[in-house]
């Protein structure tokens, strides 16, 4: 099957975004 | 008339729901009474609200742990989907306390989340940091310590994500082995 998979990169900007 | 992008309100979905527990250590009470399930969450904006709202370990007394579990695994070795595997253990010094202890468990709850160890991931169980007076300890629980390649590779994948110098060795030790040591030292299945 499909995984989700994040980046830190990705999940760091989510972080920060509003 | 403005509509807004769906990536701009909806939650990105994570591939598993997480539960994080706080250990409290009070001695007056048994052991799992002092064990408290803090919250659950399966999106990434509900991991960082949850993550920006509590203490860092490093301000957490000495004896308390955090431990962050896929959803239906308690954070104990008695766990049926734990007493099979193993955890690799990083155990820090004292003055990395200050400098690598938060940045470190907030990258290891990012491999995690993410699910950074490819299909190794499967194998992963949850993670737990332990604030103790003679050293900090971070580990990566994973489910059933024969499976010698995820082991591996969540070893190796981890080791280079936290930047550890090649030189310090990361050991795996199996739940059995920890919980019946006789001496002080537990023997390592696998090191990276």
């Amino acid at each position: 099957g499909t995984r989700i998979i994040y980046d830190r990169k990705f999940l760091l900007e989510c972080r920060s975004s509003p | 008339q403005v509509v807004a992008s769906p990536d701009q309100y909806v939650k990105h979905p994570l591939q598993n729901r997480w539960a994080l527990w706080y250990f409290k250590n009070d001695k007056s009470k048994g052991w799992t009474e002092n064990l408290r399930l803090i919250s659950k969450f399966d999106t990434v904006e509900d991991f960082w609200a949850l993550y920006n709202h509590i203490q860092q370990p490093s301000k957490l007394g000495f004896g308390c742990d955090y431990c962050l579990f896929k959803d239906g695994i308690k954070p104990m070795w008695e766990d049926d989907r734990n007493k099979l595997g193993g955890r690799w253990l990083m155990t820090l010094n004292k003055q990395q306390r200050h400098n690598d202890l938060d940045r470190f468990w907030m990258e290891t709850l990012l491999c995690l989340v993410g699910e950074s160890f490819d299909e190794a991931s499967d194998d992963v169980c949850g993670a737990v940091v332990n604030v103790r007076p003679k050293g900090d300890k971070i580990s990566i629980w994973t489910s059933n310590c024969q499976n010698r390649d995820a082991i591996m590779t969540i070893g190796q994948l981890y080791k280079d994500r936290l930047n550890i110098p090649i030189k310090a060795m990361l050991g795996y030790q199996s739940h059995d082995d920890t919980s019946s040591k006789s001496g002080s030292t537990t023997k390592n299945m696998y090191s990276v």
